[in-house]
């Protein structure tokens, strides 16, 4: 499904360069659901934005579904995002010009999916993460775990076969944050969709399968469930 | 050293109001380092902006040291918030156009404190939080972590009398979080600094002496140390 090859990340013009991402190499299979662990400032966000191909590694190889990232056309690379890929961004980046609800069928806006259908996937993901008064809101008038679950929801919706959740239950109390862990871990085993969590949460990460540990841009051990 | 009676907020206009706080009372004695949980959409950070006079309620009374918050004069509450008071926004709240030090330095700018005191500090904090190797970045340059320790240096660089910390361990690992705690901790403890911290996480209530729980908008019920 997805494999890195000495994947490296440099911040920065010539005087100040900064190195995120030193050499990451990595296989992720299909239906997989893997955590990332990690200090705070350890390349975490960084890794997930350039496997998600929302930014670009400075060197090295990616390739997902057996496709070689770096070589993909743009328009290629636009609509394998919106067709295959659902992304939680750790700052939820949610349009605060859009309602609570057009921010959530973003994903389906250009898709051939009927309003009718729009609608009702929008009430049940809505009803499983507790947030259907909300929908008419705007981002600015609902309280920080709103925002997230409702970046959860948009990332969801189109049923993706790859999602990437950079700290998804960071700012929900425990109910909420089991309620998102639980409808993750369904898309994972009923729609065999591949995951890749970030996470500074024990409880989060015993959703997983595997989970990588990163420190100072390098991927230095894993764990995997079965063993202690 | 702060109290609460009928406080009462209500968003929105004529049609569409929404009543995020129905009725609160509470005391915060000088010295307490206090908890508030509850579930996201509770009305916690509604009720933090209100009480460290950042929003304004629709009904009911605030009195801070004596003083009654309706009654302050605008120049009144300024140089009150600027002395007294440090905030950790559960959004960071950092200015995108200043570096990492001078979002930390701006509550000492229009003091008296000289620069080389200044510099003594940042240095200081900087080395607490970690985020030593960051303060000529800006915030757009930096991961979440560190830009919630940039805001926590930020809330205490003054040595406010009064902190009010909203979820301020949302996005950090253990070890970040520890040396957060424990530095809000010292300041309890050594200054007998007034702390207000909004939390989800069980190891950051436990650093609280009380611990206050809200659920839609009135808090139901109250745990103390040494009460199990
Ligand atoms: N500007 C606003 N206009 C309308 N409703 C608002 C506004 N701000 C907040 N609310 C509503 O008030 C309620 C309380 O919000 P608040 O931000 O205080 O919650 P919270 O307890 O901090 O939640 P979280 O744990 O998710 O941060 C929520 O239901 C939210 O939708
Ligand atoms: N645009 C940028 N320019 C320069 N340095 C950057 C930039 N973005 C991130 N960095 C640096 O790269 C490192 C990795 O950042 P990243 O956001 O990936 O960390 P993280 O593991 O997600 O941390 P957190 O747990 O705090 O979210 C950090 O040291 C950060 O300061
Ligand atoms: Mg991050
Ligand atoms: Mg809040």
């Amino acid at each position: 499904m997805l494999e890195a090859g000495n994947v490296k990340k440099v911040y920065g013009q010539k005087g100040h360069i900064y190195t995120a991402l030193k050499d990451i190499n990595l296989e992720i299979k299909e239906g997989e659901f893997v955590g990332i662990m990690g200090p705070s400032g350890s390349g975490k966000t960084t890794l997930l934005n350039i496997l998600s191909t929302i930014d670009q590694a400075t060197s090295g190889s990616i390739r997902i579904d057996g496709n070689d990232i770096g070589k993909m056309k743009e328009e290629q690379l636009t609509s394998f995002r919106r067709e295959k890929l659902g992304f939680i961004f750790q700052d939820y980046n949610l349009l605060d010009t859009l309602t609570i609800e057009e921010n959530i069928v973003l994903p389906l806006a250009l898709s051939k999916v009927k309003a009718k259908e729009i609608d009702r996937r929008v009430k049940e993901i809505a009803g499983k993460f507790g947030i259907e008064d909300i929908l008419s809101k705007f981002p600015y008038q609902v309280s920080g775990g709103q925002k997230q679950r409702a970046a959860a929801s948009r990332a969801i919706i189109a049923n993706p076969s790859l999602i990437f959740a950079d700290e998804p239950t960071g700012a929900l109390d425990s109910k909420s944050a089991t309620a998102l862990l639980q409808s993750l871990s369904q898309l994972n085993v009923k729609d065999h969709a591949t995951i890749m969590m970030v996470t500074h949460d024990a409880f989060a990460a015993s959703f997983c399968s595997r989970v990588l540990f990163i420190k100072d841009g390098v991927i230095f051990t894993e764990l995997v469930k079965g063993e202690t």
